[in-house]
Formats: structure tokens, C-alpha cells, sequence
């Protein structure tokens, strides 16, 4: 038996609009010590990698380790009919085809139930070695989700340059290029931790899908290495995370 | 011209 109650649809909504748009159909690994996620987007260029400690949850029970395939979805039209007050409830018996989806309002004068058919899915695991990564750079989420958006209107790819100095973000195109640089602030909202100097360079379209998960925290960390995939890391509040992995682009 | 490398490439399946 599978059971977790969220107080807030509220969070439960912003990580399914994060994940969303990268993957259409994905697993849910829920254990005893909380829920997780791990899968590719079709084209195999970007990873997105989902972590939940059970603690997030008002109550949690999960009796045995169970994977749940999701259609995102079909679980976006079901979220979209519920408020986001409205306390949630998930549930899944042992071996059963259906995930439940419970809603209270919050005056708890209302409850509305779901079923939603689970999917049987193959999916890949991948190993994501630990990575010692040469720049570590934190800003606000707003801020990269803007840049992101202000560089992909000059091009299909996005130079990612991270110096002591700062982090540059460039794009060059037909109508011209854009060079955007932050350097670390004395506020502390930009801060740059570099061993060494990493240009990469990304498609900017995949990085633009990344910033759907701007309204789950005020902050992003930006983790490079040379040769390796970009990290993306947007914390949920203090229970977990989604990151996302981005191949870069190489020089034929 | 540039091109991207499928992620297995630098993940390696479990």
C-alpha cells in the first residue's frame, strides 16, 4: 500500500509542470523513504532526475517498494480540476493499474476523487556518475529563466562561459548575438565558484524547457564541467529537487 | 556545425 497526503496542490502541480514538457510518460519510484524519478527526454539530450523525501509529505506510508507509470498528462487534466489549497491525497494498492487522487478543500467542505490508469513502462535507469564540477553557480531562477528566453529568440544555441569573473551567457544568430554576463553580487543573490575556467555550449531550447520549474524556488544552481552535461538544479523548498541534465553541444 | 552526443554516452545504463 502506497499512500502520501500533501497539504498543498499548489506543490504538487509546480513539479508536474516542471517535468512536463520534457516527458510525457514517466515512472514513479516510490519507496519508504520517500518519491523519485528518473528518466530521459525522447531525444535522449537531456535527463530530468526528481527527488521527494517522505517528510515533504503530511502522511506517508509506503509499505513496499512500488513504481508507478504516469502519463503526465493525464495527471496535468486531473491536477487542473483541483484548486491549489486543496490538500491531495495519492494512493496505490500492491499491484494494482490505478493511482487514486484525493482532493479536500481546504474548508475540507469538498472532496473530489480520481482514478487514474497507471502505465506499464520500460524505462531506462542511467547512472549518473558524481561529478566533481569546475563551476558552481547560483542566481535567482527568474533571472535564468529570462536569459534563457532573451538568448533563444537569437539562436538555436546558447554559449555557457563561467570564469572567476562571472557566469556569460551568449547567443550569435542571423539578426545579430547577445552576450549577458552576472557577475557575483555583494547581496549574495549571484555567487560563482569556480576551479576552473568552462565554456560549453547548449541548445537553447532544452534549456528554456528547464525554467518551467522557476516558480518551485527563488534559487538555481548551475553546475558545469568540461566535456560532461550541465546540471540544473532547482531545490524543492527543503525536501528534495528536481535536476536536469543537458548533453552539450560538440563541434563537429 | 555542431551536434549532440545521446546522454548514455557520458550515463551508462544500469
Amino acid at each position: 500500500m502506497f499512500e502520501a497526503r500533501l497539504s498543498s496542490t499548489a506543490l504538487l502541480k509546480k513539479i508536474v509542470d516542471a517535468l512536463k514538457e520534457i516527458l510525457h510518460q514517466s515512472t514513479l519510484d516510490c519507496s519508504d523513504s520517500g518519491i523519485q524519478l528518473q528518466a530521459m527526454d525522447n531525444s535522449h539530450v537531456s535527463l530530468v532526475s526528481m527527488s521527494l523525501r517522505s517528510d515533504c509529505f503530511e502522511k506517508y506510508r509506503c509499505d513496499r517498494n512500488l513504481s508507478l507509470g504516469l502519463d503526465l498528462r493525464s495527471l496535468t487534466k486531473v491536477l487542473k480540476c483541483a484548486s491549489g489549497d486543496d490538500a491531495v491525497t495519492i494512493k496505490s494498492a500492491d499491484k494494482a493499474d490505478k493511482l487514486q487522487l484525493s482532493f479536500e478543500s481546504a474548508s475540507m467542505d469538498r472532496t473530489a476523487d480520481y482514478e487514474l490508469r497507471l502505465l506499464n513502462l520500460d524505462q531506462e535507469h542511467l547512472a549518473i556518475p558524481e561529478t566533481d564540477y569546475a563551476c558552481v553557480v547560483h542566481m535567482p531562477a527568474t533571472e535564468f529563466a529570462r536569459i534563457c528566453r532573451d538568448l533563444s529568440t537569437f539562436s538555436e544555441s546558447v554559449v555557457i562561459a563561467c570564469t572567476k569573473d562571472g557566469i556569460k551567457f551568449s547567443a550569435n544568430g542571423e539578426m545579430g548575438s547577445v552576450n549577458i554576463k552576472l557577475s557575483e553580487t555583494s547581496k549574495g543573490d549571484v555567487s560563482v565558484q569556480v576551479e576552473e575556467p568552462v565554456t560549453l555550449s547548449f541548445a537553447g531550447r532544452y534549456l528554456n524547457t528547464f525554467t518551467r520549474a522557476t516558480p518551485l524556488s527563488e534559487k538555481v544552481k548551475i553546475s558545469m564541467a568540461p566535456e560532461v552535461p550541465l546540471l540544473v538544479e532547482y531545490p524543492i523548498e527543503d525536501y528534495g529537487y528536481i535536476r536536469y541534465y543537458l548533453a552539450p553541444k560538440v563541434d563537429e | 556545425a555542431s551536434f549532440q552526443h545521446d546522454l548514455i554516452l557520458y550515463f551508462p545504463a544500469t
